[in-house]
């Protein structure tokens, strides 16, 4: 049997590593396992590296302890907005979106763009136009909202608003 | 932001990278993560790369597709190639950046200068490896 082998990242929005608990680090440690497990699946069975990873990616954007899907960061205006990318070392065909809102899985966005448009890369409003019409999965904003990036962003905006206004 | 990089059976190579950006960030900011080169790139003569942390900074690096080039023009493994990339212009390019990587003879890298990775690799029937290091 050929060699084959999968490696993950999974980032989470917390970067101290003084605020990471020990029930969230092994909530984190589980997603990665699942992750690994679900994308080394498939290659075990001898399947395509571009379905392995899309799979482990696809798992850890739905797991909330992790900051890309469910659980992503929140932007200047408390709205979550995602960005993905996918590309095929066979032939360097790639797929990218963002700033994309309501698709569950950016990921396989990514992947539609890649496989079924004449184009690698689409943005916002075009993106998610692009899942709808091709049926993919969306979900409502308080989907994406957890509790922990909603509680950073508050800290983030309440530190900003501290700042003395320089302007009108 | 997340990422995958994986070798199948066929020797094919592939990446897939997603992210929900920074906290607060600007609306319509794009960081590394769906950019091409910047932080994803796969060839399959040379490696698959995912890229995590400042996405500036990775951007403005093209850091993925720097180890792309280190595998494959300099001959180096996936892991000296992302060794190599982290420290890229370290003055020009200061910030917080990680790498996963795969090359085409199954080598895989793991390289961070960020607060934390939390990483996990799988080669063939080994047991997995799990790890969020500090």
């Amino acid at each position: 049997m050929k060699t084959y082998a999968i490696v993950i990242h999974g980032g989470a929005v917390t970067m101290d590593p003084s605020k990471l608990s020990p029930e969230e680090e092994a909530a984190q440690r589980h997603g990665l396992q699942e992750s690994l497990q679900a994308g080394w699946e498939i290659l075990h069975r001898g399947g395509s590296a571009l379905d392995a990873v899309e799979a482990a990616v696809q798992s850890l954007e739905n797991n909330e302890h992790f900051n890309a899907g469910r659980g992503s960061s929140l932007n200047m205006q408390g709205e979550v907005q995602m960005d993905a990318a996918i590309m095929d070392g066979r032939t360097l065909n790639a797929g990218a979106v963002n700033s994309v809102r309501y698709v569950k899985n950016p990921v396989s966005l990514a992947r539609m763009v890649m496989e079924k448009s004449e184009h690698v890369y689409i943005a916002g409003d075009g993106a998610t136009e692009f899942a709808l019409q091709h049926g993919l999965t969306m979900e409502a904003v308080h989907y994406f909202e957890t509790e922990k990036a909603r509680k950073e962003w508050l800290e983030i905006i309440q530190e900003e608003e501290k700042q003395p206004q320089e302007h009108d | 932001t997340v990422g995958a990089v994986a070798l199948d059976q066929e020797g094919n190579l592939a990446v897939a990278t997603s992210t929900g950006g920074i906290e607060g960030q600007q609306k319509g900011r794009v960081g590394d993560s769906p950019v091409l080169g910047g932080g994803t790139y796969a060839a399959n003569e040379a490696c698959a790369v995912s890229c995590t942390g400042d996405g500036e900074v990775i951007l403005r690096g093209a850091l993925a597709h720097e180890v792309y080039a280190l595998v494959k023009y300099k001959g180096l493994t996936a892991s000296e190639a992302c060794r190599e990339a982290l420290h890229l212009r370290a003055e020009d390019l200061k910030g917080d950046k990680g790498f996963i990587a795969i090359d085409k003879d199954g080598n895989v890298a793991v390289e961070s200068n960020t607060n934390i990775m939390r990483c996990a690799y799988r080669i063939g029937d080994e047991q997995p490896f799990v790890a969020v290091w500090r």
